[in-house]
């Protein structure tokens, strides 16, 4: 059993995202400070379970920023 | 360029709404 799968159980789903979102928030400021608003909404969209598995895997939080970043770059182009 | 809401953005505090229909 995860921490992070815990905070989810009594929430409901909009509680959620906000919940994985204030915590993504924190991690992808970290990163990128000026893009951390928008990364974290793309994100966001994503699965819950995704974006669990981003807060408790670094590497497969980078992966996905990585990611969410060539996506804003293609579509700001 | 255009300027379509696109992404979201989520900030601290502020519910979020996500992609859904405003």
């Amino acid at each position: 059993e995860s921490p992070a799968t815990s905070i989810l159980a009594p929430a409901p789903s909009g509680d959620q995202k906000q919940m994985l979102g204030e915590r993504l928030f924190c991690l992808i400021q970290t990163m990128l400070p000026s893009l951390a608003a928008k990364i974290t909404g793309m994100l966001l969209e994503l699965d819950n379970l995704d974006v669990l598995h981003m807060l408790e895997s670094p590497e497969f939080l980078r992966s996905k920023v990585d990611e969410a970043v060539a996506v804003l770059q293609d579509h700001e182009a | 360029g255009s300027s379509i809401n696109w992404p979201p953005e989520f900030h601290p505090g502020v519910p979020w709404k996500g992609l859904q229909s405003i």
